[in-house]
């Protein structure tokens, strides 16, 4: 379930001070609804994640936003690093485990398995 | 074939035919294994089959299939990346050694595995994150599959039990007096056995116990690579470098394990 990298996300591109005006308020929810369907199906039961929706659906109402429009990007997303640009620079963050793994203060834990001989 | 699961513990094992090795959310890994002698109890894995279920907008459903002879270095469909999804390029097949070597990273999941064929047989090694190997919607499935729960108890072969495989730090003993797995043509005298598998595999550990036991049953002097490739991948793959070797065996199965007090 990655509702906190949605919540997170969602506050860092609305933090700048300057989306008061609705336009940017608005794309910034609709982003934030994208990422909450798309982890809809691992957050099932979450508490934060139902609350993240109707929270988005009571701030949707009342900016009078559409559902579809534009939808705002993180603001401080780091650049990716140079290199293989094909894969990086069209390769959306979830398609990245070690970037977009919701514990960034912890590394992943790795196991292994082998098969060999007889 | 030998495993080491995902919880490190090292079994021989029979399980001849289609076993599952890896059922998540993301990933089905299935072999099949074949005897190595006519009547064998010790199998080697002639088939490989890895699907990539499909994964939001990083790659679509992706099937690898290797065989005996035949390890190609591209998804069943010709393809070498993850489709024409956004972030198809987070697979990736990548030839080693011709026919013998692969790689493929997915990096969508945080997982690489490696595919040989040494000798007649293929080997297979991954490294996958914890979090992704749990990854299952129904825990009662998941009980099947080799690379998290190891084999069946009635699955498993004490291999130094059967060959008198010297453990670590014993000299060569001679076989026991009673051996439930028919033993190779004498193609392979112990001492041979051992001098062959020490050379590969100084380390006296299973992976080197592993490489006696193959040559004796097999008397096939490939399985010595097989040994040693296979310690080459838990080199590359296996995050704790405390861990490389293993000394201890698994007998209990581990189900039975988790329940023991």
């Amino acid at each position: 379930c990655k509702i906190l990298k949605c919540n997170s996300d969602f506050w860092r591109a609305t933090s700048g001070g300057h989306t008061e005006d609705t336009p940017e308020v608005c794309s910034a929810l609709r982003a934030y609804a994208y990422c909450t369907r798309r982890t809809a199906r691992t957050c099932r039961g979450d508490l934060a994640y139902h609350s993240a929706v109707h929270g988005i659906e009571d701030l949707m109402s009342q900016h009078n936003c559409s559902k579809d429009g534009p939808t705002s990007q993180p603001r401080l997303r780091t650049l990716p690093p140079a290199g293989d640009s094909q894969e990086r620079s069209d390769s959306p963050e979830i398609c990245h485990y070690e970037k977009s793994f919701h514990k960034p203060s912890a590394a992943p834990n790795y196991t292994h398995c082998g098969l060999f001989g007889d | 074939p030998h495993l080491r699961t995902f919880t490190d513990r090292f079994q021989t094992c029979k399980v001849q035919g289609a076993w599952p090795l890896i059922d998540n959310n993301y990933l089905n890994v299935q072999v099949t294994n074949t005897p190595v002698l006519p009547g064998s109890a010790a199998t080697a894995t002639s088939k490989l089959t890895i699907i990539f279920k499909n994964f939001q907008e990083c790659v679509d459903q992706k099937v690898y299939q290797a065989e005996m002879d035949e390890l190609p270095a591209a998804f069943a469909d010709g393809s070498k990346n993850g489709g024409d999804k956004h972030g198809a390029n987070s697979l990736k097949i990548t030839e080693k050694v011709s026919g013998q070597h692969v790689e493929i990273q997915a990096r969508y999941i945080g997982t690489t595995i490696v595919v040989r064929q040494v000798g007649r047989y293929l080997t297979f090694a991954i490294r996958m994150p914890e979090e992704v190997v749990n990854a299952v919607d129904d825990r009662d499935s998941q009980g099947l599959y080799l690379c998290l729960r190891g084999c069946p108890l009635n699955q498993q072969i004490e291999f130094q039990a059967v060959h008198g495989v010297p453990m670590e730090g014993q000299g060569a003993r001679k076989p026991a007096a009673s051996s439930p797995v028919p033993t190779a043509p004498e193609t392979f005298p112990y001492e041979t056995a051992v001098a062959k598998c020490k050379e590969k595999l100084p380390v006296e550990d299973l992976y080197y116990q592993a490489c006696v036991f193959d040559l004796l049953t097999t008397g096939d002097v490939n399985f010595t690579l097989a040994a040693y490739y296979a310690l080459e991948d838990v080199k590359m793959l296996h995050s704790n470098k405390d861990k490389l070797h293993l000394y201890q065996r698994t007998r209990e199965f581990p189900g039975q394990a988790a329940a023991a007090p």
